[in-house]
């Protein structure tokens, strides 16, 4: 494991431990998408089902776990915990989530690696996760005012994916016959997803002011 | 065919 993607996976844990730290602290998920959240629980339970049939390293296993208790978590508390659930924006939270499963399901049975169930499921987790920002990225839109937690939260998202891009540039050159072509393109435009969102955030860092996002 | 990668990322 090389630098750039450990450097990745725990801007990816930290976005998550911001994110419960927010809701935990504030006791509120204002301004935070459940759709997006169940949609990162779809694709680590679709993606992480290796699990139960392959052992890559103590590191990958004690991840997956902490990806799939974190996820379960946060939804457990916008939609269960008695005051969280209470600020959830649910009325501006609408994004039709069959939009992506759907596209995302049907390309991975045309483009796989393997007509598996489990390469197939692994490959929608894989499509899926490059979409499962946009909920969030449109309630944000539509709430305007961005709370600092929220976007530090989408920030390193988008950081963790373009860490990404590079460790696979890094593994490509220092590892030979590497190539892994539907996580390159998908991991990709799941980091061009987050380039608007960058440049708003960037923008209100430099002014020192709150983000905000334009009409 | 091209072989199947092992998922070693997550």
């Amino acid at each position: 494991m090389n630098i750039f993607r450990l450097a990745g996976d725990m801007t990816h844990l930290l976005s998550i431990i911001v994110l419960l730290l927010k809701i935990q602290a504030t006791k509120s998920c204002a301004g935070v998408s459940l759709k997006t959240q169940e949609l990162y629980a779809v694709v680590f339970v679709t993606r992480y089902l290796d699990l139960f049939y392959s052992f890559i390293s103590l590191y990958n296993t004690v991840m997956k776990i902490i990806f799939l208790l974190t996820a379960f978590t946060i939804i457990w508390y916008m939609r269960k915990h008695k005051v969280v659930c209470q600020t959830y924006d649910k009325e501006q939270d609408t994004f039709r989530v069959l939009f992506l499963i759907v596209p995302c399901f049907v390309l991975a049975l045309l483009v796989n690696h393997e007509m598996s169930v489990t390469e197939v499921l692994w490959t929608f987790s894989i499509y899926l996760e490059a979409v499962a920002i946009l909920p969030q990225l449109v309630l944000l839109q539509r709430t305007k005012n961005v709370d600092n937690l929220t976007g530090n939260y989408i920030f390193m998202l988008g950081s963790y994916r373009a860490l990404y891009l590079v460790n696979w540039v890094y593994r490509y050159f220092t590892e030979l016959g590497y190539r892994q072509w539907i996580v390159w393109v998908s991991g990709t435009v799941q980091t061009c997803v987050y380039l608007d969102f960058f440049y708003y955030y960037v923008q209100a860092w430099r002014n020192n002011e709150r983000m905000k996002l334009p009409g | 065919s091209s072989p199947t990668t092992t998922h070693d990322e997550l």
